[in-house]
């Protein structure tokens, strides 16, 4: 986490979803997952860049639209 | 025989009915967690936005995390109206088989937090949505190309303890009631056995 920003994983969904608050909500957790992927994390025990990538696990059967 | 014809994603009934309350439930480890806070206030000022009744506890014990849950579900069955939606965020540190450590440095197992949810009558047909902010093992994920050949090697050699993909495909055939598992979305934070950063 960054201490003054908190975590890659809120912060992007927080993001992604106060943009698109009536999009498919898998869709939305998708994009939350490209973005983080994307990045380099940099940890302060580590010299080497790392990769965070989320996992979605789903067994809804509809569409989840949360506006 | 005249086909079946599959669902279109226009009919209503391919989409949740969420005119009913919307409840959440955050419970959040913030303590040796620095930058947590901002989590906790980002997620909740989103979920109120999105129209969901938010309970915040932080810092739970292990004991705290089953306590406040098996109450969330008693509040939503005794809840006067339909319920549409729920919505449960898990923040905190963790381990390789699911656990989640409470303040007090115990563990509970978020796979049992999600089962008290999935028996929640209000909830049954409705969207069951878990977000797991909390590290499911020790690995580092260097990404692709050259640089992470070595990290994939030691993943192949990973010892006992660490899943793979096929045991927690048998833990899922095995587990009594399994079946039963609908309308949940978990949104982990991590791949499996990695940290979340």
């Amino acid at each position: 986490r960054d201490e003054e920003k908190g975590s890659d994983f809120v912060q992007t969904l927080v993001e992604v979803m106060r943009a698109n608050p009536g999009g498919d909500f898998i869709e939305l957790l998708t994009e939350v997952n490209r973005r983080v992927c994307e990045l380099d994390v940099l940890g302060p025990d580590s010299v080497e860049r790392r990769k965070a990538c989320l996992e979605i696990r789903s067994s809804l059967r509809r569409r989840l639209c949360l506006q | 025989v005249e086909p079946r014809r599959p669902e279109s994603d226009s009919r209503p009934s391919a989409q949740y009915d969420l005119s009913g309350t919307r409840a959440a439930l955050l419970l959040a480890v913030i303590q040796d967690r620095l930058g947590a806070e901002h989590d906790v206030a980002a997620l909740v000022d989103l979920c109120q936005a999105l129209g969901f009744k938010v309970i915040l506890r932080t810092d739970p014990t292990a004991q705290a995390f089953r306590e406040e849950l098996v109450q969330f579900r008693e509040k939503l069955d005794a809840h006067k109206g339909p319920v549409s939606c729920a919505l449960l965020a898990l923040m905190a540190h963790g381990g390789p088989q699911g656990q989640l450590l409470g303040v007090d440095g115990q563990e509970v197992q978020s796979e049992m937090l999600v089962q008290e949810l999935n028996c929640c009558q209000a909830l049954r047909g409705r969207p069951k949505v878990f977000l797991l902010q909390a590290c499911r093992g020790g690995n580092r994920d260097p990404g692709v190309g050259p640089r992470a050949l070595p990290w994939y090697r030691r993943w192949l050699r990973a010892p006992p303890g660490i899943p793979t993909q096929a045991d927690v495909l048998q833990v899922h055939v095995d587990a009594p009631g399994s079946t039963g598992q609908a309308d949940i979305l978990i949104f982990y934070s991590a791949a499996e056995g990695c940290v979340a950063y």
